[in-house]
């Protein structure tokens, strides 16, 4: 008994306004704050291609398996999301520090020649993120006061 | 006879919550981490 | 009106140059910067009196819609949004700051003031620029200024929980019939996994659970015109899948809340909306394990949890109007005398103010519920729990009885489907309007009300998942016991495909 029924008149209004809300809606990025990098941009790709997330990819043991410079990428491209705060995870569990006053990537080369309560002098790799690749920094001394 | 729920993007048999990666309601999949606002060090801002 | 001269200039420039301070490198040092800006928003007169801000963030909210019709959003929303945050962040920043760091109040009556300023604009652009409303700032600013206020800091974490009352009256007052033109937008701001998270997982349950039940409410009340027909218009589908893949996400995540509030969600979903009630009728509590339904010689007044009282956050009783009807009924109950009141039922039943249906359909669900709970008080009172024995022969089963008979087609069909929409997980009322619905089946009178009792499990039972344990339960008790001789009825074998969908159903019981 509760076939269809003719729209009232205020829902005919409310109708149209729908339709018209219908061509301009409202896009996933719009709730997502600007990233400086890499706005979202949905773009088609072949249909071959991947179309979902692989399953699984929004965890630690996901991120751990990238390779080193695919963390930095992550980290440096994506900063103030998950993805870098989960890339930022991966790359302490492959030992490298995140040193909060140069605001740099570390990683112990070798064994320190000097180690105190304050710091640590040694030959560290660093990762030029202008360059995009580890460089060496020879005597550098890591203090562990801005150890994160 | 309604839709099908399991083709709308969403991972029922999930065991963790949906809602934290909700990619919103006409979206068909989650929220990818790079689109999740999340709280890091502020050192980690390097924009 | 008498706006002091040069205000709007004053205004302008004020939001020009802390939009510059925001993108420069100054935000190195946000609190230097802002402090610096509040100083200038003193010297400029804006922060002398309630007026002046007032007429200031009218101005501000004015020029960020102006940017956004100005350029083409589908192409340049990035350009928008490099103007609409900073001011975002402004105004996060003036509501922190605002008064002392204890005292909420003033915090509170600025983001008030701010929010209704935000909707009176949208609604007089909604009303003047009608289909060519743009919806994109207002979704802006919702959504930016909700996630600056839900960032993690101690100040803001004090009022988080009037900050969510502010924004879900907000949500309210912009409800899809009262702005349809910003529809979609209004349900990615109240599904935001963030917004979500606040009002249905950290917020007191009491009060986020109840404000969230009302913006579902305001979300069913105006898709329900549309969803009256079987084929839905392109724009009415993307809003109800996108209504179903919210209700998914709390049916996976908050099932509690979609089993305290379903009632009033039937009273507002269209009865044809099936699947949609399905899903909401099919949410148990995450601690019960639910018994296959399909289990041979299942007992299901056997089960540990079947006699529980479930959680219902509505006053259905205070919905029996008028006053005079409900003394009626509670006499009734009470001494199941004067017999004329069951002739009187049905009128007050078709006193409906839902032009397009001739039936009040929340009374209807109120008065069945309420007398089915009046019952299961009686039954416990007894140190009895609800069985086919002692339901009937009383004042309660006659009411149930009487709307069985007395009512048309269409008054049934709601009748049996308000009894239908408490057969949900194993708890009382479930156990009891089970109970209640087989030996309405089993007494009827007529054939066709065996036959619109069995329309009315079927076409829950036909819809794609979930189905509602209770209904399955129901319907296996129909098909399985031999006492309904369900199989005898002629509507059983009215069609091939009917007899074969019914055998299909038997097969997968048995």
């Amino acid at each position: 008994p509760l076939g269809p029924t003719p729209l009232q008149k205020d829902h005919q209004v409310q109708f149209q306004m729908m339709e018209a809300a219908y061509y301009h809606l409202p896009s996933p990025s719009d709730s997502e704050r600007l990233r400086p990098y890499l706005q979202r941009q949905a773009i088609a790709t072949p249909p071959h291609f991947p179309q979902t997330q692989l399953p699984h990819s929004d965890t630690i043991d996901f991120f751990q398996r990238l390779a080193t410079e695919t963390l930095f990428f992550v980290f440096y491209y994506m900063e103030g999301t998950k993805a870098q705060y989960l890339a930022a995870k991966a790359l302490k569990k492959q030992s490298w520090r995140f040193h909060t006053k140069y605001m740099m990537w570390f990683q112990r080369h070798e064994e320190p020649k000097i180690i105190n309560e304050e710091f640590e002098q040694g030959t560290y790799i660093y990762f030029d993120y202008e360059k995009w690749g580890q460089r060496k920094k020879e005597g550098f001394t890591f203090e562990y006061k801005y150890l994160e | 006879m309604g839709q099908d729920l399991t083709a709308l993007g969403l991972n029922l048999n999930s065991m963790e919550n949906l809602y934290q990666s909700f990619g919103g309601p006409f979206s068909d999949g989650p929220a990818r981490p790079q689109d999740i606002d999340y709280p890091v060090p502020s050192e980690y801002l390097i924009n | 009106i008498d706006e002091p001269p040069g205000f709007l200039e004053r205004s302008e420039y004020l939001l020009k140059d802390w939009i510059t301070i925001f993108h420069t490198h100054a935000t190195r040092d946000p609190i230097k910067s802002f402090s610096n800006f509040v100083n200038k928003m003193n010297i400029y007169g804006i922060l002398k009196g309630d007026e002046a801000l007032t007429r200031f963030f009218r101005h501000a909210t004015q020029m960020c819609i102006d940017v956004t019709y100005r350029n083409d959003p589908t192409i340049n929303n990035t350009k928008i949004f490099k103007y609409i945050d900073p001011y975002v962040r402004l105004i996060a920043l003036l509501v922190k700051h605002s008064g002392e760091t204890s005292n909420s109040t003033t915090k509170l009556n600025l983001l008030n003031k701010i929010l209704g300023i935000v909707i009176g604009i949208l609604l007089k652009d909604q009303e003047v620029h009608k289909q060519n409303f743009q919806q994109l700032a207002y979704h802006r600013i919702f959504i930016m200024l909700f996630l600056e206020l839900s960032s993690s800091d101690p100040v803001l974490e004090n009022i988080m929980t009037n900050v969510l009352t502010a924004f879900c009256h907000a949500y309210h007052i912009l409800r899809p019939s009262i702005a349809p033109g910003f529809c979609y937008s209004w349900l990615e701001l109240i599904s935001h996994r963030v917004f979500l998270q606040r009002i249905l997982a950290t917020a007191p349950q009491a009060k986020g659970w109840s404000m969230y039940s009302q913006l579902l409410v305001d979300l069913f009340k105006y898709l329900a015109p549309f969803l009256r027909n079987a084929e839905l218009a392109k724009s009415v589908t993307l809003l109800y899948k996108g209504t179903l893949r919210v209700l998914l996400v709390l049916l996976h995540d908050f099932p509690e809340f979609l089993c305290d509030y379903h009632f009033g969600f039937c009273d507002v979903i269209p009865p044809n909306c099936i699947q949609m009630r399905n899903l909401i009728l099919s949410a148990y509590p995450r601690n019960m394990r639910l018994p296959d339904p399909f289990t041979p010689n299942l007992k299901v007044d056997m089960l540990s949890d079947i006699n529980t009282q479930p959680r219902i956050h509505s006053n259905y009783a205070a919905a029996i109007q008028p006053p005079n009807f409900k003394k009626d009924l509670d006499l009734y109950l009470k001494q199941r005398s004067p017999v004329t009141f069951l002739s009187e039922i049905r009128g007050h039943l078709q006193i409906s103010n839902e032009p397009g249906s001739r039936y009040n359909v929340p009374l209807m669900n109120a008065l069945v519920l309420y007398v089915g709970t009046q019952a299961i008080n009686q039954i416990r009172a007894k140190n009895q729990n609800p069985t086919m024995t002692n339901i009937i022969h009383n004042a309660h089963m006659d009411i149930l009885q009487n709307l069985a008979v007395d009512l048309d087609n269409e008054g049934r069909y709601l009748f049996l489907n308000a009894i239908a929409n408490q057969l949900r997980y194993p708890n009382i009322h479930t156990h009891y309007f089970s109970c209640a619905l087989l030996y309405l089946f089993d007494e009827a009178n007529t054939e066709a009300i065996q036959e619109q009792i069995t329309r009315v499990l079927l076409e829950r039972l036909i819809v794609n998942r979930p189905h509602p344990w209770g209904l399955l339960i129901t319907f296996i008790e129909l098909i399985k016991n031999p006492s309904y001789k369900f199989w005898d009825h002629d509507f059983v074998h009215c069609a091939p495909e009917i007899e074969k969908l019914f055998e299909s159903v038997a097969r997968s019981c048995m």
